[in-house]
């Protein structure tokens, strides 16, 4: 899966993500890329995020969509929505969870419960950072 | 004019990290980075976001390292079927696709549901002719496949026999 987020000079943020699935899904199955809220949600007033991982478990947790009501609700950083997200349901839906976010001040957020988190990101016109490890 | 920022997947997962040799984390990190000045560029012009999470996800949908467009998983017969969405923060608005079997750039797609299609979600055979009629590059199933994935799918194939086998005497 890949996935992006962005934030213009504007002040607009948008998300998209894009899948080929699982390795000998069924015909048919749908993962969570395609899905508003579960693979990817972005609303200017709150944030913007692009999961990855396990597509059944993303759904069921609606994984984007947490990351936007935490920050939302419980007006948690940007950094601990996306880690509580993370987390959340983490004894019931097992798998592997990955998302990329950011805040519309521009402030953004890495995570996964994964040892592979393929990423990258640039603010402004500071050095772009490229990432295949999580622990970088 | 104010801050401007992007940020890239290519997926997560679990995995020995022997499976990574440094000549293919490299190559990860190069189509990471290319994905990410497609898209930096555009907002560093002063364009949409919009454009940005477009044009870097079909950079990533273009490179069959990745696991979306060219380099897709295989479906358990074989086939590849891609899906996307696009959102924009601005207008609430978003583009849903899938069940892709020939459309090169399904984020393109979604992006074209967005603006161009009175629903916001169309699926397989009805995604591809709303692709056709909007002049979208389509390809032939043998483009999203690559040997790697094949590998993969033949060894899965052959693990489920196994295993279906082994329930017999």
């Amino acid at each position: 899966t890949v996935g992006a987020v962005a934030l213009d000079q504007h002040g607009n943020v948008a998300a998209a993500t894009s899948t080929g699935g699982i390795e000998g899904k069924l015909r048919g199955r749908v993962g969570d890329s395609c899905i508003f809220g579960g693979g990817a949600l972005a609303n200017n007033e709150v944030c913007a995020a692009s999961c990855t991982g396990d597509g059944e478990i993303i759904m069921l947790a609606s994984l984007a969509h947490e990351v936007y009501a935490l920050r939302k609700y419980r007006k948690l950083s940007i950094t601990k929505a996306t880690r509580a997200a993370i987390e959340m349901y983490a004894d019931k839906l097992q798998g592997d969870r990955g998302i990329i976010a950011l805040d519309p001040a521009g402030n953004l957020a890495i995570d996964s419960n994964t040892n592979v988190m393929r990423c990258a990101y640039r603010v402004d016109e500071d050095a772009p950072f490229v990432t295949v490890w999580k622990a970088e | 004019m104010g801050k401007y920022v992007i940020i890239i997947h290519g997926g997560a997962v679990n995995t020995d990290p022997g499976t990574i040799p440094p000549e293919k984390e490299e190559q990860l990190k190069k189509g990471l980075h290319n994905a990410l000045t497609a898209g930096w560029e555009i907002l560093q012009r002063g364009g949409t976001a919009l454009d940005a999470v477009e044009a870097a996800v079909m950079s990533l949908e273009d490179n069959e390292l990745f696991n979306a467009g060219r380099g897709a998983m295989f479906n358990l017969n074989g086939e590849v079927e891609t899906e996307a969405s696009i959102i924009d923060g601005l207008t609430l608005r978003g583009g849903a696709v899938s069940g892709l079997k020939l459309v090169k750039n399904p984020v393109r797609l979604a992006r074209l549901v967005m603006e161009k299609c009175k629903h916001t979600f169309l699926t397989a055979e009805g995604a591809q002719e709303f692709a056709l009629a909007q002049g979208l590059t389509l390809q032939d199933p043998s483009y999203f496949k690559t040997e790697e994935q094949r590998q993969e799918w033949l060894d899965i194939i052959q693990e489920a026999r196994a295993e279906h086998a082994n329930k017999h005497d």
